[in-house]
Order: C-alpha cells, then structure tokens, then sequence
C-alpha cells in the first residue's frame, strides 16, 4: 500500500509516526509547492500525519484542499 | 488496510484502542483544522476512535460530517 | 475486515462478543452523537453488536437508522 | 466473511450452529428492534439460522423481511 | 464460500451431505416460513440438497421459487 | 468452487465423476422437480455429468433448458 | 478452473488430455443432447478436446456452435 | 490459466512449445472445423504456435480469424 | 501471465530474453501471416521483443499495427 | 508496485529514499523532457520524492502538472 | 508485472537499472520504428529509464507521445 502526496504551497510537512506500543514521529520531509512525494506503510511507519496544503490521492479517493 | 482522516475544526482527538483481551487506549492523536492522518490497523491497534468534527476515507466510503 | 460505526445520538454501545466455544460481551464501548469508531474482527472479537442510534458501514452496504 | 443481521421486531434469535460432525446449537443471541449483530463464520460456528422479522445483509445481498 | 437459504413455507428441509468418498446426508435442518439459514460448505460438508419452497442466495445468483 | 443445479422435471440425476487417473461415477443423486442441489468440486469429484431438465448457475453463467 | 459443456446432438465426445511429457487421451465421454458435464482441469487433465455439436461455458465466455 | 482454441477449417495445427532453456515442439494436435481444444499453460508447455483458420478465447480477448 | 501474438505478414520475430544478470536472446520463433503465438513469462524468458507487422494481445490492452 | 513518471521539463529530479529506520536519499535520477522512467517500490526504496515539472500515473489515478 | 513498449521512431533506447542499494544500468535495449518489447520487473531490474519516442502501455494506462 502506498499514497502520493503533492504540495500546494512551500513548507508542508509530511511526518513518518512510528509502528508499534509507541507511537512518535521518526521522520519529518519538508514539500516544496509541486514536489509529489509516493510513499509506503512499512515496517516502520504505521501512520502518517500531514501539515500543509495538499492533495492526497489515496484508495479510498482522491482528498483536495478544503474549499476545493 | 488504512483509511484517512481530515480533521474539519481543531482539537479532533483519534484514539487508537489496544488489540487484545483488553480494550483501552494506547495513543491520543490531536488533529488541528485541515490536518490530514492515514494510519494502519496494526499489531498494536485493532480499533479506532474519533472525537471531533472530520470527514474519514474508509473502504466502505467517505463519512462526512452529520448535516452535510 | 473492518466496519465503520458512528452514532447519531449519545449513549450507544457496541458490545465486543468473544470468539471461541463461549459467546460473551468482552468489551462496553459508549458512544457519543457524532462520535465514530473503526473496529476490526479479531483474535479475540469474531462478532459485535450495537445499541443505539447508529450508521454502520460495512462491505455489504451502509445501515442508516430505521425510517431513513 | 461476516455478515450483517438488523433485528426490526423484538425477540429476534440468532443461533450460532457448531462447526463439525454434529450440527447443534451453541449459542443463541437475542436482538431487540433496531440492535445489530455483525458475526464472522468461525472456527466454532459454520451455520446460523435466524428466526424474527430482520434484514439481513450478506455478499449475496441484503435480504429484506417477506412483503418488503 | 457460503450461502443463504430463506424459508418461504414451513417444513423446508436443508439436507448436509458428506464430504469424502461416500456421499449421504450428515445432518437435516427444518426451516419454517420466514426462517433463514445462512451456511458454509465444510470440512464435513461438500453438498447441500433442499427440499421445499425457497429463496437462495448464492455467489451465482438468486434462485427464487419456480414460477416467480 | 461450488454450482447450484435446479431439477425442473422429476428423475433428474446428478452423477459425481472420480478424481485422478481413472473417470468413473462414484455417487448418483437423484433429484425430483424443485429441489435444488449446491456442490463443490472436491478431492473426490473432479466433475459432474447431468441428466434429465435442469437450470444450472454456474461461475460461468445460468444455463437454461434448451428452448428457453 | 471449470468448464461447463452442453451437448446439443446425441453422441458428442469429451477427452481428457493427459498431463505431462506425453499427451494422449486418458479418457472420452459420451453426452447425448441435452446432457451436461462440468469438469475441471486436473492433475491429470490438462487439455480437453471436444467433438460434436456443443456449447461451452468457459471463463472466456461462452462458444456456441458455428453459424449461430 | 487456460484458453480455448475452435477450429475454421480442417487441418489446424495446435503446437505445444517447450517450457525451459530450450524451446522446441513437444506435441501437435490436429483438429477439424468444429473441434474444440481448452488448454492449459504447464510444467512442460509455456508456448504454444498455432497454424490454420482459428477462433481462440484467451483472457485478453478473443481474437478472430483476419477480415472477420 | 501470458499474451498472444498474431503475425500480419510473413517472416515476423518474436525474440525470448534471458531473465538473469545478462540479457540475450535465447530463441527466436518465426511467425508467418495468420499464425498464432501464445506465450508466458517464464523461468528463463523475462523479456521478449518482436520484429514485424502484429497484432498483441496484452493484459494492458490490445496493440494494433501503426496506422491502424 | 510501480508508477510510471514522465518529465515535462529538462532537469527534472527522482530521489529514492531509503527504507528503514533512516529515511534520506540512496539515489538521484536526472530525467529531461520526454524522457520516462518506471520504478518500483523495492527493498531499499521505500519513498520517492519528485521535483520539477512531470506527469505520474500511479494506482491512484495519473497526477498531471498542477494548472492543467 | 509486465509493461509494453512500443518504438514510434528508430534509435530508441531502453534501459534496465539495477535492484538493490546500487542503482545503475545493467541493459540498453535498442528498439527500432515498430519494434516491440514486452519487459517484467525481476530480480534484477527494479525501475526503466527509456528515451525516445514510445508508445507505453502500463497498468496505470497507456503513455503516448507529447502532443498526441
Ligand atoms: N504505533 C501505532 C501507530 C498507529 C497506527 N494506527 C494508529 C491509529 C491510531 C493511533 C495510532 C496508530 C501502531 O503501530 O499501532
Ligand atoms: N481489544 C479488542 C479491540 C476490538 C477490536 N474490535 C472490537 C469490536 C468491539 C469491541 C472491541 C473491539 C480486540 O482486539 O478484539
Ligand atoms: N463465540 C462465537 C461467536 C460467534 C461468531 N459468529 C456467531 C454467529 C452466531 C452466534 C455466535 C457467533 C464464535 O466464535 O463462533
Ligand atoms: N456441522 C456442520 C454444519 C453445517 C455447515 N453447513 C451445513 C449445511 C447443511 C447442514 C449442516 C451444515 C458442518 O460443519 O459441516
Ligand atoms: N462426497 C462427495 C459429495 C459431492 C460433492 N460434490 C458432488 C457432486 C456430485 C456428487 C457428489 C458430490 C465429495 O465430497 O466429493
Ligand atoms: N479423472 C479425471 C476426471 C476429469 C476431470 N476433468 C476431465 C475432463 C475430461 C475428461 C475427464 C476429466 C481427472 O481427475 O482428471
Ligand atoms: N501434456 C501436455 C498437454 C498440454 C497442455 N497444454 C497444451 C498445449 C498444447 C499442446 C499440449 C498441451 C502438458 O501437460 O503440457
Ligand atoms: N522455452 C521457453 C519458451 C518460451 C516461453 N515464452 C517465450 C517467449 C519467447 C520465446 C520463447 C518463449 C521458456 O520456457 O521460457
Ligand atoms: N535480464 C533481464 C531482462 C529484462 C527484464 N526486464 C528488463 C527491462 C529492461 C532491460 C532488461 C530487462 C532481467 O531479467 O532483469
Ligand atoms: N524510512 C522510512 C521511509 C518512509 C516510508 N514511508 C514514509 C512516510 C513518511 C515518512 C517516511 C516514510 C520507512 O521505511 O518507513
Ligand atoms: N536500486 C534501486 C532502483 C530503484 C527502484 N525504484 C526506485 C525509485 C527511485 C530511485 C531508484 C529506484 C532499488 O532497487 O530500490
């Protein structure tokens, strides 16, 4: 399973949270406006927290900016 | 299996409730308004609980707030 | 498989029943109105049931409240 | 596989049938109007059989009362 | 794989037959009107004969009383 | 895999076909109008010869009398 | 992986192709009209020639005889 | 994974390839306008070379003798 | 995974390459007008290239010669 | 799991990113205008982040540049 | 997983880079107008550069030329 996210502005942050009892971020990756990032759930990474304004596009659809 | 959780308002808390005998929570997430989180099921986390106003991409579909 | 429940007033409960040779509640959980709850089929949970006011999604459909 | 019983009279049973040589009753689980049981096939339970006004929602599609 | 089978008249008889190099009936459910059975094919069960007027629900589709 | 046959005349028979190097029939159900028969493929029956007027649903279709 | 053939004349012919280094026929069944055979591929079978007038029902879909 | 193979004319050729480094005819079956071959890929057969007027039902479609 | 290839004119190549660290052709059939090809994905063919005017049937669609 | 990613633009950069409990880049594709690359999820590339102008076609659906 | 290629124009290159923690070329193909190539990922080939004018046909659709 994967996602992709794509920036709609500078600065958004995209941060890995960790799989297991704990539950932290691992890894936080800056988006500039227009870089796309695909990325998977791993061994690692359960969960994904996203700050920013961003499209998503995901299996249960495709999650556009609020307003959109 | 994931699904996706916008937070529509600040302050959306999602718990994440322990796999096992027992039911409690083992992680209190705090979304702000427009904040995006997809997370897994897990090892770890057989249920899931939200308090707030959000919109959740499931399997199942898009759950969007009551009176929309 | 999991399912989606969110409760359309306060006070529901969705009972946790046991898998095995015994069927019993193993888990109480209260909803409140607008409160959602993503819940697997587990080790320990091969059935559930629900009081209450209630919208369930699942993979044969969504149950909206009698006389929707 | 899980299905979905929605109980729209009082004392609705539903009896879980043993898995095995011997077919019989292990459990019998009571629903009022309006309660719903989601229940997985298991190792214990290969038949169910139902007695009650109720819909029924399964892979083969939802099964509404006689009349319906 | 499973099935679902309605009664639509008392007396219905569900006929298990036996997996393996013989083939004869294990087990006979009587179902009356409105009754509903949903069941599996088993490690003890390769064959389901059904006696009397009924509704069946299968991956191949429904199979309604003659002349409906 | 699992087929569903409908007998539409009385003396239907259904003959199961052995599985491996030799092909001979190792049970014989006969079935009257209106019953209805769910079988498998299985260790010992790797197919099935029909006789007589039948509706048969099938993975791959209903087949229908001739002249239907 | 089945297949469903339906004779529409009286004496067509269904071989088994044996599996292997060799291929020759293991087996060959007579179908009058009307009558009707599922079979599988197998350990055994792993081509099948048919002669005569029939239908097939295949996950292809289905062949019906030339000129229909 | 199988396909179907239906004979135009007399005299087509079916030619099951070698599976392996090598890559050679190991059988060829004649059939005549009519005959019907279901066939699988094997152990031995991982290519097949078909010579004369021929429909063929593969799961990427069914392909047509040239100016049908 | 198999696909189909038929040739459209005489003399058409169809190269099997080498799966492994190096990539060679290791067979190379010859297909004139109207003969058919079906072949898989193998232990030692990991890529194949043709030569010449074809019609490929593939699971991401059917490839029609250029200008068609 | 793979996308496909076709740069718009000369200069157009594909960073892999590492799987594991560190995530920084292992490498750096340079890709110019026309060019297209296919990658898969892998052992060691867990993550991709794309700059520059491009069109992705991925499980979710194709991401065109944004304005189009 | 299997992608096509075809070459609209002569000189067309396709390149297969390596798996593992190293990412270079291990295979230039060369592909000429017409020519097709049909190419899995393997245990060696983890991600595709191509340059040149190509039709690409993906389980993400079909790639065709800029300005078509
Ligand atoms: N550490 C948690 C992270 C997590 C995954 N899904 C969640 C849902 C809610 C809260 C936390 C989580 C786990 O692996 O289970
Ligand atoms: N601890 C429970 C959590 C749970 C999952 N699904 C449920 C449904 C109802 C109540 C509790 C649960 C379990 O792992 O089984
Ligand atoms: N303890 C039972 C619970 C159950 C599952 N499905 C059921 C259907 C009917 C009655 C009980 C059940 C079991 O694991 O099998
Ligand atoms: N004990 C039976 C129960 C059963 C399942 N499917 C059935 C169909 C008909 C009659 C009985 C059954 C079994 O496990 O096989
Ligand atoms: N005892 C038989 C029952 C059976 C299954 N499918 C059948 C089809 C025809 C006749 C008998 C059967 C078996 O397990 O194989
Ligand atoms: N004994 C044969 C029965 C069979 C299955 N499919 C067939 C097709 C044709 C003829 C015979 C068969 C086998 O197991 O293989
Ligand atoms: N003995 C052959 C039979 C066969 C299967 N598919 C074929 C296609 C062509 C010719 C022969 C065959 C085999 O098992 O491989
Ligand atoms: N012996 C070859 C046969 C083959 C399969 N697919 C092919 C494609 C092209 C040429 C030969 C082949 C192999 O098993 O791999
Ligand atoms: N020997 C190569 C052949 C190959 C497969 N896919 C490719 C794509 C590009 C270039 C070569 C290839 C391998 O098995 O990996
Ligand atoms: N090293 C990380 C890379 C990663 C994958 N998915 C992510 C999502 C967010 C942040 C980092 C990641 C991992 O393997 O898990
Ligand atoms: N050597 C890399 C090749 C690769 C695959 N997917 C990628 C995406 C981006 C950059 C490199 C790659 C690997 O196996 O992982």
């Amino acid at each position: 399973d994967y996602f992709v996210i794509r920036a709609l502005e500078n600065g958004v942050q995209v941060f890995g949270m960790t799989r297991g009892q704990e539950t932290r971020f691992h890894h936080s990756e800056k988006l500039d406006k227009g870089e796309i990032m695909l990325a998977q759930f791993t061994e690692h990474t359960s969960a994904i927290k996203i700050r920013g304004k961003v499209e998503v596009y995901t299996k249960h659809g495709t999650i556009l900016p609020l307003g959109n």
